[in-house]
């Protein structure tokens, strides 16, 4: 399941990066 | 000429799954092996089993004409077969996960979206750490699974300052863990179980997070499953087939860039702003993979 490795780091950080741009 | 068999990702840098080679003993043909494929191969083949004529091989056996040696990698899962039974199952399992999200994400209120969070951060983290144990570490499991669910509950209570809360609770859980039982009082394995509980928790709320705040009037989750989604597959294409100027990292990238703009498009939403995001999602997807890959194989 790697190709779920990169996508469950980008959840990690996804609210964090959408909160600051947005 | 000894036979050279390659499996996994040494198949993939070779670019061939059987090579003849000349050599005497096992590591003549090994090296014979570095340096015609190069150093990635010969970083690739240190944590690789290798096999001679179907038996464990120590480098100073001795090979003769007709031999067969099998270069196996940990994550080719043992042998040819399994390894392309483990690529099937990792797509259907992606695909399956996608599809999770995509339904619980349209579903109304907040319940079954977080069900579906917590299902598949929970195998995630379960399939990581069962790869910690194929090299002999004790990942916490139970501790991770358990700060899953913390996480989730303290998310949809207190919101914001219940992600933060999480992210202490998950550390806390695993290190308390440790005290609890004694196994797992090893560094090398608590502090892989902290990064996985960390990366799990925090995925989980900030995920919950963002639908409560931004759906369904600004379509964040929406994009981010389109952008991530479309990373997924195009990452699992490049996998598979060798494409000319794009490897799969830069095609990740580029596929969550495009998925964000292209979900801001349809959606109607701010495209500068998505296209920040997408640049955000294809930094943290290119690291996430290479974490990821630190934590399965022990290297990038």
């Amino acid at each position: 399941l790697g190709l779920l490795d990169g996508a469950m780091f980008a959840a990690a950080l996804y609210y964090p990066l959408v909160s600051v741009i947005f | 000429m000894v036979t050279l068999r390659l499996f996994a990702h040494l198949r993939e840098i070779a670019g061939t799954a059987r090579v003849e080679l000349e050599g005497e003993t096992v590591a003549e043909v090994l090296s014979a092996a570095r340096a015609r494929f190069g150093d990635e191969f010969a970083s690739g083949l240190q944590s690789a089993a290798i096999w001679h004529n179907g038996e464990t091989a120590s480098p100073a056996d001795a090979v003769k004409e007709g031999d067969e040696l099998a270069i196996i990698p940990p994550v080719s899962g043992g042998s040819g077969t399994m390894a392309q039974g483990m690529v099937d199952s990792a797509l259907v399992a992606g695909l399956v996960g996608l599809l999770l999200l995509i339904g619980t994400n349209l579903a109304p209120g907040p319940a079954w979206w977080a069900a579906g969070l917590v299902l598949l951060m929970a195998v995630w983290s379960v399939d990581i750490a069962a790869r910690l144990e194929d090299r002999g570490r004790e990942p916490v499991t139970l501790g991770i699974l358990t700060a899953i669910v913390v996480a989730v509950i303290s998310t949809h209570v207190y919101g914001g300052v219940g992600l933060g809360f999480s992210l202490y609770i998950s550390v806390a859980v695993v290190l308390a863990w440790g005290v609890v039982v004694s196994r797992y009082r090893q560094l090398t394995d608590v502090a892989p179980s902290v990064l996985i509980a960390l990366v799990a928790t925090s995925g989980t709320g900030s995920l919950m997070l963002t639908r409560t705040i931004y759906e369904p009037d600004q379509h964040a989750i929406s994009i981010f499953i389109l952008a991530v989604g479309l990373a997924a597959v195009v990452a699992a294409i490049l996998d598979r087939v060798r494409a000319p100027l794009l490897d799969p990292y830069s095609g990740t990238a580029l596929a969550a860039v495009l998925g964000s703009v292209v979900g801001a498009l349809i959606w109607e939403e701010d495209v500068v702003g998505f296209v920040l995001v997408g640049l955000g999602l294809a930094l943290f997807l290119v690291v996430g993979r290479s974490l990821g890959s630190i934590l399965r194989t022990g290297r990038v």
